[in-house]
């Protein structure tokens, strides 16, 4: 495994969004992880509907709350194609669904992957190459006042809140950490990420991580 | 008129008192940096106006789901690759 990688550098990311007022963490992680391997194998980047998976997904809650692996299942089961941001705009707030023809555009998944990796952060690295960006529930309370750096403490496991997305890792430093896509906007954090320490599941973040496959 | 006055001071009050109360959290964290430049540091942002628990109850809403733990007889190779 390479010591640093960050699939930014291969252009497969979209940009930082701001969910706003809506408690859609869960909904922008994983359409994050759909827009990443969408491009990683159709070389096209594009920015899906996040509005979509929010109204859509009935299995959840919209913007009062929701799970990756739920909405997962949801859009494995369903074959339901995501559209583009662009069609079906972000609201910050959960509305009517909206159905789209099957004729039109529209980004599907063929299966998608679920694990508990917590004591296997050194496998994840390999899964994250492997399988593109992956999705993550964290314990984020002590996020609210980050502003940069490694997390290392004032983080538990076993208490997830808020979903977001990893997008690679860096281990050429003293303290090896995992770079991680929030969607609280770019002036958070380090331009909209943070960076979380690799090797005791800091923050849970090995306790849930989710892929899809296109 | 008067009313909409009244409920402003008080929003303007409650987030102050936010702030205050954001500003002894943020030294707390940052007392256990080693100022090296790796930890993380703490400071007043766009979430410093709000309560802990109003931010909990806004921005921290994901449901955790129970997952397989993963083992090594799964075999990463057989699942379709991105």
């Amino acid at each position: 495994l390479p010591a640093k990688f960050d699939w930014r550098d291969k252009g497969i990311v979209t940009k930082v969004r701001n969910q706003g007022v809506c408690g859609g963490c869960w909904a922008f992680s994983v359409v994050g992880i759909i827009e990443s391997v969408h491009a990683i194998k159709r070389n096209v980047l594009e920015e899906l509907s996040v509005q979509q998976v929010i109204d859509c997904s009935y299995i959840n809650s919209g913007c009062r709350g929701g799970s990756p692996v739920g909405a997962l299942g949801w859009i494995n089961q369903t074959r339901v194609k995501l559209v583009r941001d662009s069609e079906y705009h972000f609201q910050a707030e959960t509305g009517l669904c909206r159905y789209f023809s099957r004729a039109d555009f529209g980004v599907s998944i063929k299966g998608y992957a679920a694990y508990d990796l917590s004591d296997q952060e050194d496998k994840m690295k390999k899964l994250l190459l492997e399988w593109g960006p992956l999705a993550v529930v964290v314990d984020a309370a002590s996020w609210q006042d980050y502003l940069g750096g490694i997390i290392q403490y004032h983080c538990s496991s076993g208490e997830p809140n808020h979903a977001v997305l990893i997008t690679g890792y860096d281990t050429t430093g003293s303290i090896p950490f995992w770079i991680v896509k929030n969607s609280w906007g770019p002036a958070w954090g380090i331009d909209g990420y943070v960076r979380i320490k690799i090797g005791s599941n800091v923050c849970g973040i090995a306790d849930e991580v989710s892929a899809a496959f296109l | 008129s008067f009313s909409r006055h009244f409920r402003s001071s008080q929003q303007e009050e409650k987030e102050e008192a936010a702030k205050w109360e954001s500003i002894l959290r943020i030294r707390r964290l940052n007392s256990l940096s080693n100022g090296d430049n790796t930890t993380a540091f703490y400071g007043m942002n766009q979430f410093s106006h709000l309560f802990p628990e109003e931010f909990r109850a806004i921005y921290l809403q994901s449901k955790s789901s129970k997952v397989p733990k993963f083992t090594p007889e799964v075999r990463v190779e057989e699942i379709d690759k991105p």
